[in-house]
């Protein structure tokens, strides 16, 4: 069956898009197929994955906004790797939250949708904007799981705890079916006392200790490199700590502990 | 006059919260008069500040929704640091966007409120969520000036269009007094080519490249350490490039080059 898995921390710059982008590169590696969501209106997923849009093209807003007409299907990009497919974003979803402010059932807008999609994939990953708003919403009332990257910085260690409240309502009353697959630790730096701080404090702690996954990803400047070069890190230069962590978390993610 | 300055960028993650808190801190420490206003319900400006609000505290949240019966200058916390005050948010603003949803003139809550401040300020910083919607786009109503992170890595140099074209949006339809006060590269690692490129970038775009600031925040770990002990960089540890960067990027705003 499709495992579609929500990437999401309200906390910005935590590494969600890095994570999407790249953990979706390294599955694809292992012969999964994936599909890719951005449902930020920054588009960053879309754009590190270097897709430019052109006019007209159909994006993640059209299908949520626009039930009836579009063939989900048809909104679906190929990349330039193997397996690896996007819907893209635009900027125009930054309207959404408001456009469909009291609108029946707008949090399953995404769900209805997906529902539509008739390829098979292994893997759905969905990017979010930083924030927990009706777009983050929609993404956590159709995926089953949840991916949490934490930055091993305080406020995203303290960005936990809302997020936690979020799911647990989102669980009751739209989605019984959403589970937190895991905590991906990120920005890891060996050297600086904070990362060990938080990793601490996660360990620690009831609530996330037994969420946190084996991989953690560390900090590496050339993630942040292949975004300019709009590759999956793993494609812009195989042998370095972002490419071996995400191949790393990819088959974690195949063959959990 | 009072110096009111929106501190924005959309990307998450750039350095906002870390701008307002440390500026604000070493603008204090050159015996100016400052008031922060944390207007991102993470409330990470109040956390950074190590400012514990108890229940039953005035916050950002009161001042914006009620306004009738709130006395501004009631929501005004004293910070540890002599000059440094501080209008703390709470996780409640988060419906704020939606709750404001069709009510005449939305968007000037913030500036209406900020007109009944009796103490007077030599600077008022804002801190914004990573996101152009109605919060953010209360502060830009309000301010004068706007300062902008820009963390040295591609995404966040891409955020800079979509800001510009919303502040010159917010300048002819509401605010004619808006003006960017400058760009501020953060993050800046001079091992990195990521941090060269943007650089570049940024100095040689027509749209930005004078309103580029003299003063680079550089990447700094301690200034993330001094998050987690609730207290700006300069009295967490004076000697270090942090402490000096704020220190000397406050020396630019009180005489611009
Ligand atoms: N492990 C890492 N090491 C170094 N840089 C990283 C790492 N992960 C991500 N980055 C870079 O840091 C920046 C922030 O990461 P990213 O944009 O993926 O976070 P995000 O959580 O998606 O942000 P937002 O909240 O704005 O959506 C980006 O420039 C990205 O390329
Ligand atoms: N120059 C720097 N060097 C190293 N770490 C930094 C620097 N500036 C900020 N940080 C840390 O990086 C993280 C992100 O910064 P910060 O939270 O200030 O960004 P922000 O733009 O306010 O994020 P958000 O979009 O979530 O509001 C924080 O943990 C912060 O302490
Ligand atoms: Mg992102
Ligand atoms: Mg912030």
């Amino acid at each position: 069956p499709t495992r579609t898995i929500a990437v999401a921390n309200e906390k910005g710059g935590v590494g969600k898009t890095a994570l999407v982008i790249n953990l979706g590169a390294a599955l694809a590696l292992k012969e999964k197929s994936v599909l890719i969501i951005d449902m930020d209106p920054q588009f960053n997923a879309t754009r590190g994955l270097g897709i430019d849009i052109g006019e007209g093209a159909l994006t993640v807003y059209d299908i949520i906004m626009d039930e009836k007409t579009h063939i989900v299907d048809d909104a679906i990009l190929k990349t330039a790797w193997k397996g690896l497919h996007l819907i893209p974003s635009h900027v125009d979803l930054v309207g959404a939250d408001v456009e469909l402010v009291g609108v029946e059932g707008r949090e399953n807008r995404l769900k209805e949708a997906l529902e539509r999609v008739t390829i098979r994939y292994d893997f759905i990953l969905i990017d979010t904007p930083p924030s927990l708003s009706l777009l983050t919403v929609n993404v956590l009332a159709c995926a089953e799981e949840i991916l949490i990257p934490c930055q091993t910085h305080p406020y995203s260690f303290d960005a936990l705890d809302e997020l936690f409240d979020t799911i647990e309502g989102i669980k009751a009353e739209i989605n019984p079916g959403l589970s937190i697959t895991g905590i991906v630790p990120t920005f890891f730096d060996k050297r600086t006392k904070v990362s060990h701080q938080v990793m601490e404090k996660l360990r620690k702690n009831d609530r996330y200790q037994n969420l946190l996954l084996d991989t953690t990803i560390r900090i590496n400047t050339t993630i942040a490199e292949s975004t300019a070069a709009g590759k999956p890190v793993i494609y812009y230069r195989s042998a370095c700590h972002g490419s071996s962590d995400f191949v790393e978390l990819a088959e974690e993610m195949i063959n959990p502990g």
